[in-house]
C-alpha cells in the first residue's frame, strides 16, 4: 500500500459526507445504500465513523458529473477513467467524483430497483417469465399506461411479484419537483417538448417539467434513465430502435459494426445512416459500490497499491463477494489504527440524555469497567483522560454563551471557558456553584445583555439574572410571557441592545431584556427567519459576530444575513481539539 | 461472404484518434510515470516510464509497450496519479 506524500489524512475520525447529486443510472436509494456500503467497508477495519449530511459543508463531498465538471482533471467519456477522488484536508480535498458518463450499476448489469406494484421496492429479476416468454429487461407488455414493469422473481406467471421500473412517467429525482412525475408535452422557451431534454444544460443530464410550462411555473426534475436505455453517444437515456439501418445493414440488435474497440451500440431511430442518433448499449456496468470504496481509500488518505487483488489498485475489477485485502486493512490502519471497542449496540442511557442533575461521578463510574482490546495486538488500553474533566470529551454541552468576552461551556455543574483572544485556550473545567451558586447543575441557555452586562441563565421552567454576585430569580418563564406549554428555553441570540431571540425548536422569541417580557408578534416559526440550521437544534449562540446553531457534536455557522456559512464540529472547530 | 470492417466517426463521441504511441505517451504522462524533466531526453525516458509503470501495475517489466502493457492501459480506472511529479 502506499499513502499520500506526507502521510495526509484526516485530524479526526468522525468523517461526514455528502451527496451531492445522483447518477439516472440507479434509484437514488440504491446510490445511497452503495456509498454508505462503502463506507462501512473502511468503518469496520478503524476507528473512524461515517455521517451523511444534507446540507452544508461535509469533509467527504460526493458527486457525479461528466466530462469538464469544474475542477482540473476532466473526465473522458465512457469507460477509460471512471473516477477520482481527492486526499484529506479543506475545501475540494477529500471530495470524490464519478464519471456519469458511465453506466452505473452494481457490476453485473441494470441494478433495477422497483417502486410501488407489490414487491415492496424490490430489484427486477432478469430474465423473468411473462406469459411463457422470457424478458431480459423492463417491458410495457401487459399494460395500456405505457409503464415499463418487470417481475421481481423469475417467473411471474407463478409468482406474480411485480413492480414498476425507472420511468420519467413514474418520477423525477433531485430537481425542485419533490420526485414528480415529467408531464409531456411541456412548454421551455416558447417550445413544446414530448420528452425529457438536455436542452439548456451544458451538462447533458436530461429533465423535464414536472407541469405543463416550465417558463411559468419553473418546476422540474431529472429523468431515470430506463434500463434499456442507451449509455453516451449522442442520445443519452434513449432506447434502442430495432431493426435499424447503419450502412445500408439491417441490425435487430446491439452491433460493434463500424467501431476499432469492439463496443456494442445501436441506433436510437429506425436509421443510423439518416438520423445518426446512437448510444452505447447497457451493458454490465460498473459496480458503485466497488469503485466508491476505492475513491473512499483516496479520501482517506490512501494512494494506490500495487497488489493487484487490493481494492486501491488504479485498475477497476469486479469481484462478486468482496472482502477487503490484506494490503487495504494494512495501509489503512496505519493511518488510523485498528477498530477498537464492541460493535455499535442500541443507545444506552449516558450523561448526554436528560438534561437533569446527575451526581457526581464515582472512581468506579471514571475507571473503565472492561479493558478495551483488539485483536491484532491485544494490548490493554485504558483512557487518560476524566472525560468529566476534559471539554475535548464532551459531545454535547448544555448551554454555550459568550459572556465577557469568552466562550463559556456549560455541561453538569461544570463549565469551561474558551478565551477568543488568547489563541483559543480551554480553561477549566470550574464548578458552575462557585461563581454562580444559585444555579442548578444543568443549564439549558445563557445569555449577556450587552447593554446592562446582566448574565440570563435558564434552567428548565426558571431562569436567573445575575449582575455581578446579586442574583435574581429563580422565576418562572411564564413571568417573561411565555406559555406555560413552553418547557425549556434551549438558544439565546443577543438582537442590538435591549433584545435578545429565545429559541424552542421550532419556534422563537423576541425579549424586551430591559421589560423582562415577551414582544408581541411572537412566537415566530424559526425555520421561516433562519433557513437551513436544524430546528432541533439543542444549544443556540452568538460568537463573533456569527450565529451558531448546535445538534449533536456539529454546529450550523450563520451569518447576519441569515446565511449559512458553515458547518463543522464544535470541538474541532471551536474548540480546537 | 464477410463484409469488409468500415470503421465511422460516430457523433457526439469523445475523439480518440490516437495511434498506440501516443496513447501510451499520455498514459505514462497523465498518471505520472514520464515526468516533466524527462520529456527532453524522450526515448530513453519512455522506456524508464514504461518499466516504471510495469512494476507498479504488476505486469512483466520489458521497458517496452508490449500487447500485455498497452491492454493494461485500456483497462479502465480511478484518475488518481499513480507516480506524483
Amino acid at each position: 500500500y502506499q499513502t499520500f506524500t506526507g502521510d495526509l489524512k484526516w485530524d479526526h475520525n468522525d468523517i461526514t459526507y455528502r451527496i451531492l447529486n445522483y447518477s439516472p443510472d440507479m434509484d437514488p436509494s440504491v446510490i445511497d445504500d452503495a456509498f454508505a456500503r462503502a463506507f462501512k467497508v473502511w468503518s469496520e477495519v478503524t476507528p473512524l465513523t461515517f455521517t451523511r449530511l444534507y446540507s452544508g459543508t461535509a469533509d467527504i463531498m460526493v458527486s457525479f458529473g461528466k466530462l469538464d465538471h469544474g475542477d482540473p482533471y476532466p473526465f473522458d467519456g465512457k469507460d477509460g477513467l471512471l473516477a477520482h477522488a481527492y486526499p484529506p484536508g479543506e475545501g475540494i480535498q477529500g471530495d470524490a467524483h464519478f464519471d456519469d458518463d458511465e453506466f452505473w450499476t452494481l457490476g453485473t448489469g441494470p441494478a433495477v430497483k422497483t417502486r410501488y406494484g407489490n414487491a415492496e421496492g424490490a430489484m427486477c429479476h432478469f430474465p423473468f417469465l411473462f406469459e411463457g416468454k422470457s424478458y431480459s429487461s423492463c417491458t410495457t407488455e401487459g399494460r395500456s399506461d405505457n409503464l415499463p414493469w418487470c417481475s421481481t422473481t423469475a417467473n411471474f406467471d407463478t409468482d406474480k411479484k411485480y413492480g414498476f421500473c425507472p420511468s420519467e412517467l413514474l418520477y423525477t429525482f433531485s430537481g425542485n419537483s419533490d420526485g414528480a412525475a415529467c408531464v409531456f408535452p411541456f412548454v421551455f422557451l416558447g417550445e413544446t417538448y414530448n420528452k425529457c431534454t438536455t436542452e439548456g444544460r451544458s451538462d447533458g443530464y436530461r429533465w423535464c417539467a414536472t407541469t405543463s410550462n416550465f417558463d411559468k411555473d419553473k418546476k422540474y426534475g431529472f429523468c431515470p434513465n430506463r434500463d434499456t436505455a442507451v449509455i453516451g453517444g449522442n442520445s443519452e437515456g434513449e432506447p434502442c430502435e430495432f431493426p435499424f439501418t447503419f450502412l445500408g445493414k439491417t441490425y435487430d440488435s446491439c452491433t460493434s459494426e463500424g467501431r476499432g474497440d469492439g463496443k456494442l451500440w445501436c441506433a436510437t431511430t429506425s436509421s443510423y445512416d439518416r438520423d445518426q442518433k446512437w448510444g452505447f448499449c447497457p451493458d454490465r456496468g460498473y459496480s458503485l459500490f466497488l469503485v466508491a470504496a476505492h475513491e473512499f481509500g483516496h479520501a482517506l488518505g490512501l494512494d494506490h497499491s500495487n497488489i493487484r487483488d487490493a481494492l486501491m489498485y488504479p485498475m477497476y475489477s469486479y469481484e462478486e463477494d468482496f472482502h477487503l485485502h490484506q494490503d487495504d486493512i494494512a495501509g489503512i490502519q496505519y493511518l488510523y489504527g485498528p477498530k477498537t471497542g464492541p460493535d455499535p449496540t442500541p443507545p444506552q442511557p449516558t450523561d448526554e440524555s436528560p438534561k437533569t442533575p446527575t451526581p457526581p461521578p464515582t472512581p468506579s463510574a471514571e475507571t473503565p469497567k472492561t479493558p478495551v482490546t483488539t485483536p491484532d495486538t491485544a494490548v490493554t488500553t485504558s483512557r487518560p483522560i476524566d472525560p468529566s474533566q476534559d471539554a475535548c470529551e464532551v459531545n454535547q454541552f448544555d448551554a454555550i454563551s459568550e459572556i465577557q468576552g469568552e466562550l463559556h461551556l456549560f455541561k453538569d455543574g461544570q463549565y469551561w471557558r474558551v478565551s477568543a483572544q488568547r489563541n483559543g485556550e480551554i480553561k477549566g473545567p470550574f464548578p458552575i456553584a462557585d461563581k454562580w451558586p444559585a444555579l442548578p447543575a444543568t443549564i439549558d441557555t445563557a445569555f449577556e445583555d450587552l447593554l446592562t452586562k446582566k448574565i440570563f441563565f435558564f434552567s428548565g421552567k426558571r431562569f436567573w439574572v445575575y449582575h455581578g454576585q446579586n442574583v435574581l430569580g429563580p422565576r418562572s418563564l411564564e413571568k417573561l410571557g411565555l406559555g406555560s406549554d413552553v418547557d425549556q428555553i434551549v438558544g439565546a441570540i443577543q438582537r442590538g441592545k435591549g433584545k435578545v431571540l429565545l429559541f424552542n425548536g421550532e419556534n422563537y422569541w423576541r425579549m424586551d431584556v430591559k421589560a423582562q417580557s415577551i414582544d408581541k408578534g411572537y412566537p415566530r416559526y424559526t425555520d421561516e427567519v433562519f433557513g437551513g440550521v436544524p430546528v432541533d437544534s439543542h444549544d443556540v449562540f452568538l460568537y463573533k459576530g456569527s450565529y451558531y446553531f448546535c445538534r449533536d457534536h456539529f454546529y450550523w455557522q450563520m451569518n447576519s444575513r441569515h446565511q449559512v456559512s458553515r458547518v463543522g464540529y464544535v470541538k474541532y472547530d471551536i474548540l480546537k481539539c | 461472404a464477410p463484409l469488409k470492417s468500415v470503421f465511422v466517426t460516430f457523433p457526439g463521441e469523445i475523439l480518440k484518434n490516437m495511434t498506440d504511441q501516443e496513447f501510451a505517451n499520455s498514459y505514462l504522462e497523465r498518471f505520472g510515470y514520464l515526468n516533466l524533466e524527462e520529456r527532453s531526453t524522450r526515448l530513453a525516458s519512455k522506456s524508464k516510464a514504461l518499466l516504471r509503470m510495469q512494476r507498479h501495475l504488476g505486469l512483466p517489466e520489458t521497458g517496452e509497450l508490449n500487447t500485455e502493457t498497452l491492454s493494461a492501459m485500456k483497462q479502465p480506472r480511478c484518475g488518481v496519479p499513480d507516480i506524483r511529479n
